[in-house]
């Protein structure tokens, strides 16, 4: 359950403040498969960093199942990230030094697992982004699509009950596009994650139920996707 | 004057070979516009490293202007770049610690011009791609498809006669997109630049006037594009 009311967040470069999100009210129910688009600089990441508690609003309310995430200090924030939330990355973000594989058991590290099933459950996840024969390449030898799939395979690998993907497609081709498209309705349709996907693509835009747009920090419409 | 011959490409990852690129043969006149696409891994990155002088290959040859760029040092290969070469990376590669001005302004270094003059040009590329109001931004305080338009205006400030864009609208909304590419086609119709954009958009495939198709590493397909 996400219920978010009046968020703001405002940057300031200088002396000049930038207003990236204005007012913004959303609520959105479990299980729910929401796509966000709008032109760039809009402040759909910027949404997408204060929906994922990455970052805290300059004004507002965000509450979480219930919880005020706004009143969180770094601790509480962590503790909701790691548990609940998988998050795809617009810049891929993957540790540079670790191989594909290590980068994946990353979100585990505290889940409790032991050394072989988070290397399981990293192995199945890269299976699901056919990326099985990639696992010990670093990020450097891997193609951008590539890393973006590592980036996409360690947001699953703790089954989150949501996902928050920036662009998951950005990167790659159609047809690779539409399996990942394929793979995120599976686990809406099959496990009720709740997803919610930043996209460029209207193909994307269109394959899940209901589409918000922003403009310049606004939300100026939010609708069911007719099918 | 573009010929590649035989070109290939392997990496070793521990001991495993990757055939990157595999015996491509390309020729490219002064002045084309050609587009590259394939799916994720095919090589097209790879390509553009090469094309870009920015990496060398296994085997193969590659004449740039008649020059054999594969028996050029480290200095030879910089050379070129800075004069002749545009480059726009798949992940943008900007330095994080510069602001988006500092970052255009990085190509002009070494061109022989005084303070004024540098920072009018990067100026007048950064107003070319809708930016001028985000020039003392830093890379972290850019949108995604922003900073991948500041790419885009440091790829242009040299004047190069060769522009390599690798997924140039991978972030951008269709309408920033076709500003893009907009620019591009003038850079090329006006002033004879020739451009090579790999893209994963068969909109922006379409807008070029010859098509590549890598598969696995190898050239499958290189047609004229019907208007
Ligand atoms: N840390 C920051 N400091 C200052 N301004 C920022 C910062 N982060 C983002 N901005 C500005 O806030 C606005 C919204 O940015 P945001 O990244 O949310 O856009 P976006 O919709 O994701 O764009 P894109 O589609 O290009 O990725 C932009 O104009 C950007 O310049
Ligand atoms: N430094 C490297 N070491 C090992 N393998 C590499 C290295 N760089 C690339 N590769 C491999 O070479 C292949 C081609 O990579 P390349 O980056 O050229 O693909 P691409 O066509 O640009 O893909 P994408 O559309 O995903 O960006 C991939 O399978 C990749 O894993
Ligand atoms: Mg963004
Ligand atoms: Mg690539």
């Amino acid at each position: 359950m996400i219920e978010v009311s009046n968020l703001s967040k405002l940057y300031w470069t200088g002396l000049i403040e930038v207003k990236a999100l204005r007012d913004v009210s959303i609520m959105m129910g479990d299980g729910e498969y929401v796509s966000i688009m709008g032109p760039s600089g809009s402040g759909k990441s910027t949404l997408m960093n204060l929906l994922g508690c990455l970052d805290t609003p300059s004004s507002g309310s965000y509450r979480l199942d219930g919880q005020e995430v706004s009143a969180l200090n770094d601790d509480g924030l962590a503790r909701i990230r790691n548990r609940k939330i998988g998050f795809v990355f617009q810049t891929f973000n993957l540790l540079p030094r670790l191989t594909s594989i290590a980068n994946v058991e990353l979100p585990m590290i505290y889940s409790g697992l032991n050394r072989k099933d988070r290397k399981e459950k990293a192995i199945a996840a890269l299976e699901k982004v056919g990326l099985a024969d990639r696992m010990l390449h670093r990020p450097n030898e891997l193609s951008g699509g590539q890393t973006q799939r590592v980036a996409i395979a360690r947001a699953l690998v703790n089954n989150p009950s949501i996902i928050l993907a920036d662009e998951p497609t950005g990167n790659l081709d159609r047809e690779t596009g539409r399996d990942i498209i394929n793979l995120f309705q599976k686990l809406n349709l099959e496990f009720g994650v709740t997803l919610i996907i930043v996209t460029h693509d209207m193909e994307v835009g269109r394959s899940s139920k209901r589409l918000i747009q922003l403009v310049d920090g606004r939300l100026v419409k939010d609708e069911k996707v007719d099918t």
